[in-house]
């Protein structure tokens, strides 16, 4: 839920970890 | 034979943590994906291994009484299993 969505984003350290997976994923599909 | 019964334990610690971050990261299912590639790709010594339980069971602890901090704990576990990836290349020693 977007409430949800809310509660993780609140975190800093948990912001930055999302984005980091998110960043290693794309880098992932990108080299195939 | 010890280490079919760490391996199971660590299987099942795993599909736990899996179950609890599952529940917790439904805006970013690719995520769970990556995770499973990364215990897919992992080394099966280290899986096997009491180093995995031991982060497996701090990172599931960890992530049950801190629900904000879910990736947190998802990020570490695949930074481990990748530091232990068994596709890894070897480093260069010899020149």
């Amino acid at each position: 839920s977007q409430m949800a969505e809310d509660d993780d984003d609140d975190d800093p350290e948990n912001r930055i970890a999302k984005k980091m997976l998110l960043a290693q994923i794309k880098a992932n599909y990108s080299s195939g | 034979k010890e280490t079919h019964v760490l391996q199971a334990e660590n299987q099942k610690l795993f599909t736990e943590f899996v179950e609890y971050c599952s529940a917790h990261t439904e805006d970013c299912p690719e995520v769970m994906k990556f995770l499973h590639a990364k215990h897919a790709k992992a080394s099966p010594e280290f899986l096997a291994s009491v180093e995995f339980r031991n982060t497996l069971g701090r990172c599931l602890t960890r992530a049950q009484a801190r629900r904000t901090k879910t990736f947190v704990y998802i990020n570490e576990l695949c930074t481990v299993l990748k530091q232990h990836s068994a596709k890894r290349r070897p480093t260069v020693t010899a020149v």
